[in-house]
């Protein structure tokens, strides 16, 4: 008698992470002298891109493209930040102390300080120190950050019932893949979804870190980055 | 969707996350 084959991962985690992109890397430029300048000016240029690709990424979410086009606009409108969060804090999981925005950006305390980010750092941190001890598996974090975007409380949803399905899924692929993975751990999902209010808050501080950035007109954004930003105020 | 035309339009075309 041989063990059941575990059940393949359910449809909606595999699809996540079928579509999961590439980290990218910074793309420093190599004729400024180093500075805190460059470092914020190297920083908002990768997350710029990583907007780029996450938009991109969301829509390869189950439940995300049934959603009307008003919806999907509003979902990543209010949380794009959150989700681009749970990237960096997944990368940084490794390190123990530290934000790993890129394979060739990780910024300590001091660095985060001297670029005016520490508002970012320490909430991250404790993210980080969470998901360390939760030790939290690439399934349940790339599930974590659909249910980040699709919980989002956008302000403007044009069809309720439909983001609530779109959900439901989600939440529903997490309960399986804790059911099959996890079985001993009944609070697990529980616990995951316990730590988004952090995240909402350390999304909420880095719009305003960057917002003051902006205005202070301390580091050249780009349009799109820009553009979302000013949907978060 | 004046507003956030960036957005719209990225939602509208069909890259993929992997070509991206």
């Amino acid at each position: 008698y041989t063990h059941p084959v575990k059940s393949i991962r359910n449809k909606v985690i595999s699809q996540l992470l079928s579509s999961e992109p590439a980290p990218l890397r910074a793309s420093p430029d190599p004729v400024t002298p180093d500075s805190d300048l460059k470092t914020l000016m190297t920083l908002c240029d990768l997350l710029n891109r990583e907007l780029l690709v996450m938009i991109s990424w969301a829509k390869h979410i189950p439940g995300f493209s049934s959603l009307s086009l008003v919806d999907q606009m509003a979902l990543l409108q209010s949380g794009w930040m959150e989700a681009l969060l749970l990237c960096v804090v997944w990368r940084s999981l490794a390190s123990t102390q530290g934000l790993e925005f890129a394979e060739n950006l990780h910024l300590n305390e001091p660095q985060c300080k001297n670029a005016g980010l520490l508002e970012l750092y320490t909430p991250l941190r404790l993210l980080i120190d969470k998901y360390q001890q939760l030790n939290i598996s690439h399934e349940e974090a790339v599930t974590l950050r659909a249910m980040a975007l699709a919980n989002s409380d956008a302000e403007h949803v044009e069809n309720g019932d439909s983001v609530l399905r779109f959900q439901d899924g989600l939440h529903e692929a997490l309960q399986d893949y804790e059911v099959n993975e996890r079985a001993a751990e009944t609070h697990r999902v529980g616990r995951l979804l316990m730590t988004l209010p952090l995240l909402r808050q350390s999304s909420h501080r880095a719009v305003q870190c960057f917002r003051r950035l902006h205005i202070q007109h301390l580091v050249p954004m780009h349009k799109l980055f820009l553009e979302m930003l000013d949907t978060k105020i | 969707k004046e507003k956030h035309k960036i957005l719209h339009r990225l939602l509208q075309n069909s890259t993929s996350p992997v070509d991206l």
